[in-house]
């Protein structure tokens, strides 16, 4: 039961996926699995859909783990996942989103990367593909999106942890998504999950000009941070990816964002400054519930504020 | 699994961007292999990096001789995965 589901501690991708699939049994009304594609190495790649009903309703897309050594990502994006089966009939504000919109939840988004963390080096960050003519393994795909691909803020070295890829989309774990997004065509806001370092940031990441709804997105952001760091006073810094950390060409939000998916933000979960990615897991929970409130905040805006 | 024995993680303060530049500069000695946990991104802001073992006395003279200031994060990355492992294997045992 998803109930017994031990939500402080960190899971191995089978578990993860037995988790989704007892969490779909549970609640048929309202959840359902989505397979929007393989991995490099054939694994499958799913989605959950939290759906109230309705055809082709507007959708917030939630990702985590795309880099996989983040492993408390993928752990806050389960703890997401109950939260809303939870919550939706309990807590109004989640249930007045759900009674209008989908909530798309990618928990492990690189499953090859958060495999090979597993079993064979803990510090892998990228996906498990093969670049011809070189040793090195894996692209970086947060690097690897049609937005600013190619410039400055990524590395064409296959050996780079920041490689970009031999193309845009080239990774198929990327293109799948792309894919979905494209045909779903009604995603209103995307939020990609990250760690760490306390920062919520939006676009653009690839140019320095400001993204046309510059201001709406930092107001949005001071008022995520700001119910974030209610629960724990856990303090994050916000704004524009190469305003608040340096140039990144070819990531996520920054392609959702020339979507024209003007909510499109980008978060860098706890920083605790004594164990980086290797969060503890005792901290997994508090990590979820504090984010879970600026994520609810963003969602809460995407409903009240339609374009 | 890969050993990560003596690997430590480093929190480097670069104090201007003349540091910025120089710990950019390690980035590029690519026999150091060193992993960027948080990239420089500019003055003031701390940079994470994990060091492996041989490399470690390199990479703390280099910031030294430049007057960059540092502290170990993370004494020894092995230990603090084994931690996790046995975390881990606990909750399947009681699971069980």
């Amino acid at each position: 039961s998803t109930d017994t589901f031990s939500y402080a501690t960190y899971h191995t991708l089978d578990e993860i996926y037995e988790f989704t699939d007892l969490l779909v049994a549970e609640h048929p009304q309202l959840v359902s699995k989505i397979q929007i594609g393989n991995t490099f190495e054939g694994r499958p790649i799913y989605v959950l859909k939290f759906s109230t009903g309705g055809n082709n309703r507007p959708a917030i897309w939630i990702d985590t783990g795309i880099h996989s050594r983040e492993w408390v990502t993928q752990a806050s994006g389960i703890w997401f996942a109950k939260k809303i089966t939870e919550d939706y009939g309990q807590d109004p504000v989640l249930t007045a989103i759900l009674d209008s919109m989908d909530i798309l939840l990618e928990i492990v988004t690189n499953p090859d990367g958060f495999a090979y963390t597993h079993s064979t080096n803990r510090m892998w960050r990228k996906t498990r593909s093969r670049t011809q003519g070189s040793l090195c393994i894996g692209v970086d795909p947060n690097r690897n999106w049609d937005a600013g691909f190619g410039e400055p803020g990524a590395s064409s070295n296959p050996c780079s942890e920041t490689y970009r890829g031999k193309f845009a989309n080239s990774e198929v774990e990327v293109k799948s998504i792309v894919d979905f997004v494209q045909n779903h065509g009604n995603i209103k806001a995307f939020i990609s999950i990250h760690s760490y370092s306390q920062l919520l940031l939006y676009p653009y990441g690839y140019t320095s000009v400001p993204a046309p709804n510059h201001k709406e997105l930092d107001e949005l952001a001071k008022s995520a941070v700001t119910a974030l760091a209610s629960l724990y006073g856990t303090k994050y810094t916000y704004g524009s990816i190469i305003d608040t950390i340096y140039q990144a060409s070819g990531n996520t939000v920054d392609w959702t964002y020339n979507q024209g998916i003007k909510y499109s933000f980008t978060f860098e979960l706890r920083d605790t400054g004594r164990y980086g990615f290797l969060l503890p897991a005792s901290q997994i929970i508090p990590t979820a519930k504090e984010t879970w409130l600026a994520l609810l905040t963003i969602m809460e805006y995407t409903l009240n504020h339609p374009y | 699994n890969k050993n990560f024995v003596g690997h430590q993680v480093l929190r480097i303060f670069a104090a201007d961007e003349a540091q910025v530049q120089k710990v950019k500069e390690l980035e590029d000695l690519e026999h150091l292999q060193l992993d960027f946990w948080r990239d420089p991104a500019g003055a003031g802001i701390p940079i994470d990096v994990r060091v492996p073992f041989l490399s470690i006395q390199s990479v703390k003279v280099f910031l030294e001789s430049h007057g960059i200031s540092y502290e170990i994060m993370i004494e020894d990355v092995q230990s603090l995965l084994e931690e996790e492992q046995k975390q881990m294997s606990a909750f399947k045992t009681r699971a069980r």
